[in-house]
């Protein structure tokens, strides 16, 4: 061998001690304590697919900006029926602001349904512990897919509203707090957005008051309609149709690496 | 390791010698004098080698680059001196047992993104600073 070679790049191998460190080292840089173990295993979730958008649009621009740190998007805003949950043009303005993104698994869904008057609602939840400190949330939404459905409403328009559960009570209908709402024709599809922000800062901050959320439907003259047979995807639907959260973060503090 | 973006098939045995290496800087500059300055060398982290590739969804892995090189007086252009670095040379100069010669460090960096899922698999998209070299320099 040459031994000319001044940057002969390997010298030695490392001991499995230091690889291990390496390892701790490079996951405390990610702000880690441990390397993740996901239960489920669902990268063609609607939310993964979701995020996988959110970081191409990034990846695109990754090292633009005067110090080049900063992202800028020329992303052109698509909604799509099918494919999967692309973001929108306010997700890119959230984006360039945010210095981190989540998506959120729900965890519980319940249709439930009182008599006397006849109501319809479902109810989902988020937890919002498991976010690293020192960020605010500075946009949140939540996401919901409508199916298109044959005859059974044709030409009807639905009026669907997202609510803040306030306070549960048993057998009777618990307190809620209006978040947001869509009016649309019941033949249309796609995802539905709903604007959370506010919720999300007051769970984060009160993790005890997250009780989740409540969605209803009802036609224009007040008829409240099952979310299912009005075409919103639940839990069990398609995997890439899946109802889901996404909150977009600022750090409030710079980040020291722990000292280990 | 420190092959190309598309590196060797053989990824999990390192290079059998040096000289895919050494190709890869020879290729980069022409004479032996300036190959001993301080420049950006390729250095690939690979998150799937790592074998994490079930809870991180993006990126693969990330060229993150490293630098290396003699930063030697005269500090010539091609060192990407900083002014200072001037100085540091004449108190190593003085002083060498105790003050290094000016270090080969990076002088720009660039910050990536890493998509991943957490223990209960809500999905973190998270911006991460000063983490791939852009320009090495002595200083």
């Amino acid at each position: 061998l040459d031994n000319e070679v001044h940057s002969s790049f390997i010298h030695r191998r490392l001991r499995s001690q230091e690889r291990r460190e390496m390892q701790r080292e490079i996951l405390s840089i990610l702000g880690l304590p441990h390397r993740p173990r996901p239960h489920l295993q669902g990268k063609h979730n609607s939310a993964p697919m979701f995020m996988l958008d959110l970081y191409n649009a990034m990846a695109v621009e990754e090292g633009g900006g005067p110090d080049g740190q900063g992202f800028s998007y020329p992303y052109k805003a698509v909604f799509s029926t099918q494919g999967p949950p692309l973001a929108s043009l306010q997700d890119s303005r959230f984006l360039t602001d945010a210095d981190m993104v989540m998506s959120f698994v729900n965890l519980v869904e319940h249709d439930k349904e009182f008599f006397h008057p006849r109501y319809h609602h479902r109810e989902f939840r988020f937890d919002l512990s498991k976010i690293p400190e020192g960020e605010a949330v500075t946009a949140a939404e939540f996401r919901i897919y409508k199916d298109y459905i044959r005859e059974r409403f044709d030409n009807q328009t639905f009026r669907i509203r997202v609510y803040q559960v306030l306070q549960e009570h048993l057998g009777r209908d618990s307190d809620l707090f209006l978040l947001d709402s869509r009016t649309l024709w019941a033949s249309e599809e796609g995802w539905l957005v709903f604007d959370i922000t506010a919720t999300s800062n007051h769970w984060v901050v009160n993790p005890r008051h997250n009780l989740g959320l409540q969605l209803s439907v009802e036609t224009l003259d007040g008829q409240s309609i099952n979310p299912k047979l009005a075409g919103l995807v639940g839990r069990h639907g398609p995997q890439n149709k899946q109802p889901f959260m996404v909150a977009f973060f600022k750090a409030t503090e710079v980040h020291l690496r722990s000292i280990r | 390791s420190t092959g190309g973006k598309q590196r060797s098939q053989n990824r999990s045995k390192p290079p059998k010698n040096q000289e895919a290496l050494r190709v890869t800087n020879v290729a980069e500059n022409s004479s032996s004098d300036q190959r001993q300055a301080c420049k950006k060398h390729e250095l690939y982290v690979s998150f799937r080698d790592l074998g994490w590739q079930d809870w991180i969804i993006a990126p693969e892995g990330y060229a993150a680059y490293y630098c290396e090189g003699e930063c030697a007086f005269p500090l010539n252009s091609y060192m990407n001196a900083t002014n200072h670095a001037i100085v540091q040379t004449l108190v190593h100069f003085i002083n060498p047992d105790t003050v290094p010669k000016p270090c080969c460090a990076p002088t720009q960096l660039n910050a990536i993104s890493v998509l991943y899922f957490d223990d209960s698999s809500n999905v973190i998209l998270k911006k991460y600073r000063n983490m791939v070299v852009r320009a090495c320099g002595c200083h």
